[in-house]
C-alpha cells in the first residue's frame, strides 16, 4: 500500500476573496503534489490540505510570506493509517 | 451482531460488506433482498438492499446513496449498519414500520466499489472511480460530478488527473450510470440521500448554482429538524443549507440530478467530523456517527412518508 510517511494535513483559514485564490496558486503547483481534502469555499470555511513531507517546507514557508493563517490538524498522518490497519486486521482475526 | 460475525463497530472488505448485505437479505426474506443493479468498470457487482412490504414493484421509493467517494469510509460502514437497523426496528419501531408501510427504501452502501477496494489495496485516500481514461496516465473520475446535472459546469475539471474531474460525459462512470438507469426504470422515487464525509453538514441542492431550488424553503425545515433529531443524541451539531452556498459550487452532483429529474427530497450528509481526523475516522466512532445518522435519516423519511407527491 501507499505509504505517508511524513505527510500533513494543514488547516488554512482564509478571510477574504484574495486569500483563496492564493490558496488556489498554491495548491495548483503541480511540484508540491498537494492534495485537496476540503475545498476553498466560502470565507468563513477552512481548507483542508494534505501537504507531503517533501513540501512541508516550502508550503509553511508560501503560507507565512503571504500572511496566511493556518494549523496542523493531523501531524502524523502515517500513524493514523497504521492504527486503522491494524485494528482492521485485529477485527478480521478475532 | 450478536447473532452474526459481523462487526458493526469496524470497517471491512468490500467482501465482507456484501456477504452481510446477503445475510440481512437471507435473515428477513419476507422484507429484504439483494439486487444487483450493474458491475463496475473492474467488472464488481454492485448491489443494493431493497426494503418492501409489498404493493408492486412502482411504489414510491426512497434511495438511500453511500460510499460514492471510495476514501470515505464513515459512508459505507454507516450504510451497512443502516441496513441491519432498518431490520431490527421493522415491527418494533413504529416509524420505520409506517414508513416501510407506504414507502420501499433502497440502500447502496458501495457506490464505488472499484474505488473502496482500491482504498484497502493500495491507497487509503483515493477518491475517485478507477476508470482508464484515454491518453492520460491518470485514473478514474469523481462519480459525484458525473451526474447529468449542470455536468462540466462550475467546481469541475476537465482534466483527468484531478480529484474532480467529471469525466467524458454525463454518466461515463459504469457506477453512476447503473443507479441512474435504475432510478429512472423505476420512475417513482420521492427521495434520494446521500452520504459522505466528513464536515458534518446536511445540504439541499443546489451545488451547481446560488440560484435557490423551488422546494428549497420546505427541503431547509426538513434538513433543520433531521440536523435537530440528530444532535438530539450526542449533541454533534451540522450546519444546513444548500450545497452551492454551504461549501461550494459543484455542478454534475447525484443529488442535483435526482432533483432536477424529479425526485424533490434530496439531500447530502457530510457525516463526522469536522477535521480532527477527516477521511481517517477511528473505527470506535461508527457506531456513534450511525445511530445518530439514523435518527436524521428517520426525520426525513417520516416527512416523505407524510408528504408523497
Amino acid at each position: 500500500r501507499d505509504k505517508f510517511f511524513g505527510d500533513q494535513v494543514f488547516r488554512i483559514n482564509v478571510r477574504n476573496g484574495d486569500e483563496i485564490r492564493k490558496l488556489t496558486e498554491l495548491v495548483n503547483s503541480d511540484h508540491l503534489k498537494l492534495s485537496v481534502w476540503k475545498s476553498p469555499s466560502t470565507f468563513d470555511r477552512p481548507v483542508d490540505i494534505l501537504v507531503p513531507s517533501v513540501s512541508l517546507l516550502p508550503v509553511k514557508s508560501f503560507l507565512k510570506s503571504q500572511g496566511l493563517d493556518y494549523s496542523v490538524t493531523i501531524e502524523d498522518l502515517q500513524a493514523l493509517l497504521d492504527n486503522e490497519d491494524e485494528e482492521m486486521q485485529h477485527n478480521e482475526g478475532i | 451482531e450478536r447473532s452474526g460475525d459481523f462487526n458493526y463497530g469496524a470497517y471491512h472488505p468490500l467482501e465482507a460488506i456484501y456477504h452481510e448485505m446477503d445475510s440481512i437479505a437471507t435473515d428477513f426474506p419476507e422484507l429484504v433482498s439483494r439486487v444487483k443493479i450493474g458491475e463496475t468498470f473492474e467488472k464488481r457487482p454492485m448491489y443494493v438492499l431493497k426494503f418492501s412490504t409489498g404493493g408492486g414493484k412502482k411504489r414510491p421509493a426512497i434511495w438511500l446513496n453511500a460510499g460514492i467517494h471510495a476514501r470515505e469510509w464513515i459512508s459505507q460502514a454507516t450504510a451497512i449498519w443502516t441496513a441491519r437497523k432498518i431490520v431490527t426496528d421493522y415491527k418494533k419501531d413504529p416509524a420505520i414500520t409506517s414508513i416501510l408501510k407506504k414507502v420501499d427504501i433502497f440502500l447502496l452502501p458501495v457506490a464505488n466499489p472499484d474505488g473502496y477496494v482500491y482504498t484497502q489495496s493500495q491507497n487509503r485516500l483515493w477518491r475517485k472511480t478507477r476508470s482508464r481514461n484515454p491518453g492520460s496516465r491518470c485514473v478514474g473520475a469523481d462519480p459525484n460530478r458525473n451526474w447529468n446535472a449542470s455536468f462540466a459546469g462550475e467546481g469541475t475539471s476537465d482534466n483527468p488527473c484531478s480529484e474532480v474531474y467529471h469525466g467524458s460525459h454525463p454518466n461515463s462512470e459504469v457506477e453512476v450510470k447503473s443507479v441512474v438507469d435504475f432510478i429512472q426504470k423505476h420512475g417513482n422515487f420521492k427521495c434520494f440521500i446521500d452520504l459522505h464525509s466528513y464536515s458534518q453538514l446536511l445540504m439541499y441542492p443546489y451545488g451547481y448554482t446560488v440560484k435557490k431550488a423551488p422546494d428549497a424553503e420546505e427541503l431547509d425545515d426538513v434538513a433543520r429538524n433531521a440536523a435537530q433529531a440528530l444532535a438530539s443524541l450526542s449533541g454533534t451539531k451540522y450546519r444546513v443549507g444548500p450545497t452551492c452556498t454551504t461549501v461550494y459550487p459543484a455542478s454534475g452532483s447525484s443529488v442535483d440530478w435526482a432533483y432536477d429529474n424529479g425526485i424533490k427530497y434530496a439531500f447530502t450528509f457530510e457525516l463526522r467530523d469536522t477535521g480532527y481526523y477527516g477521511f481517517l475516522l477511528p473505527a470506535s466512532q461508527i457506531i456513534p456517527t450511525a445511530e445518530e445518522t439514523w435518527l436524521g435519516l428517520k426525520t426525513i423519511m417520516e416527512h416523505v412518508r407524510d408528504h408523497l407527491y
